[in-house]
């Protein structure tokens, strides 16, 4: 089940501490400071009380003074999230190889494919235009051709006309 | 021992996560060594104002000391293990996860040779777009020049017709025939005349 | 050896948009 990181690190944190305390317990203490045990036992449990609750509170605090530098609440759940979001992936994913070029090229192919199939779709509609635009031509130098040929037609059939004349 | 610098985990974080950890020790243990400091210190104070107290400072500070040294060596181990649990649990990538600004990596798995190809596939589209915006801009020129040509064709022919309109009302086609048809009879006459003053 | 971990690894999240932000930049200027 996946616990929170967060959540899991307040755990962990205050599992060390629970140990810590109970590693550095009231018996351990007054055995150190036997001496002044002896005249003052109930100030002992004090001092020892105020010790373990100020150790305590200063590890805390110095937890959430971390987690708010690093933003780390926020950087950790956004990291739940991503780990929830690849449950169904089990292979490892892929990880820098170490090669800086080798690694920067699957970044950038999106956008040459982005770019390909942009290109592709303006040739084809250049394509298309042209094929429009040729036929136009080829039917401009049809017509063209025709007016020639009436010139040529009409000339020849002035020049018979100046022949007459002189045939007659 | 090969050092794993978690390089994955520092492109997340923004930090290492041996770092963070370093952090916290040492805020730890300085936390540690000031509350025992404190504690030496209110003691220090309640033994001197004990009446007929033999109790000496430094007789307190061996038992700072051996208190203390113990509380480091567990704190050292336990925090050993914190580290291990954290590093494992909370300061770390999952093999199986990839970050989201290498998403592309997923998607796109292409080694050099492909990288190439597309790159040159998108070059050739280029140049064959290239070509083809040449050749358009070739036939709308053809276009433009074959308009005027037209216009200057059409001119003329318009007046060639003009020419046959001048003269009369026979339009020059009707003319021509005319002329063709009956100079052809001319001629015929003409062979015949001369064929018989021949033969006179 | 920290410094140079946190500067590779911040480099590895930065640069690939940085540089596909330029490849873009020149695709466009080399369409236009």
């Amino acid at each position: 089940a996946h616990i929170p990181k967060v959540k899991l690190l307040d755990t962990v944190v205050d599992t060390f501490l629970q140990k810590l305390v109970s590693a550095g317990s009231y018996e351990r203490f007054a055995k150190c400071y036997k001496r002044f045990y002896k005249l003052q036992p109930e100030m002992t449990r004090l001092i020892y009380d105020q010790f373990i609750t100020q150790l305590q509170t200063s590890i805390r605090e110095e937890v959430s003074t971390i987690k708010e530098e690093g933003n780390l609440e926020a950087v950790l759940n956004s990291l739940d999230k991503i780990v929830e979001e690849a449950e169904d992936r089990k292979e490892p994913a892929w990880r820098p190889s170490g090669i800086p070029e080798d690694d920067v090229r699957s970044t950038l192919i999106p956008y040459f494919l982005q770019q390909q199939s942009s290109l592709k779709r303006l040739v084809q509609e250049q394509e298309r235009e042209n094929v429009k635009l040729a036929e136009m031509v080829l039917e401009g130098r049809k017509q063209v051709l025709e007016l020639q040929q009436q010139i040529q037609a009409r000339k020849q059939a002035w020049q018979m006309l100046t022949q007459v004349p002189k045939t007659l | 021992m090969s050092i794993n610098p978690l390089l994955y985990e520092t492109q997340f974080f923004g930090f290492t996560p041996q770092t963070c950890m370093l952090r916290i020790y040492i805020a730890f243990q300085d936390y540690l060594f000031e509350v025992m400091v404190a504690v030496e210190k209110v003691i220090l104070k309640k033994a001197s104002s004990l009446p007929g107290s033999t109790l000496s400072a430094v007789q307190i500070r061996g038992s700072t000391e051996t208190f203390l040294r113990f509380m480091r060596e567990r704190f050292n181990r336990l925090f050993v293990k914190m580290e291990q649990v954290l590093l494992q649990l909370v300061l770390n990538i999952p093999p199986n996860i990839l970050l989201p600004e290498d998403r592309s990596h997923e998607k796109y798995p292409q080694g050099r040779e492909d990288f190439h190809l597309l790159q040159q596939e998108v070059e050739q589209l280029r140049l064959r777009y290239k070509a083809e915006l040449g050749a358009k801009h070739a036939l709308l020129a053809e276009l433009e020049v074959q308009k005027v040509t037209q216009a200057r064709l059409k001119k003329t022919l318009h007046w060639f017709d003009g020419l046959g309109d001048a003269h009369g009302p026979l339009g020059l086609g009707e003319m021509m025939a005319f002329l063709i048809q009956h100079s052809g009879r001319l001629r015929s006459i003409t062979q015949d005349v001369t064929q018989k003053s021949k033969k006179l | 050896f920290d410094e140079v971990i946190v500067d590779t690894a911040t480099k590895r999240k930065q640069y690939p948009r940085k540089i596909a932000e330029c490849v873009i930049k020149t695709m466009k200027a080399q369409h236009e």
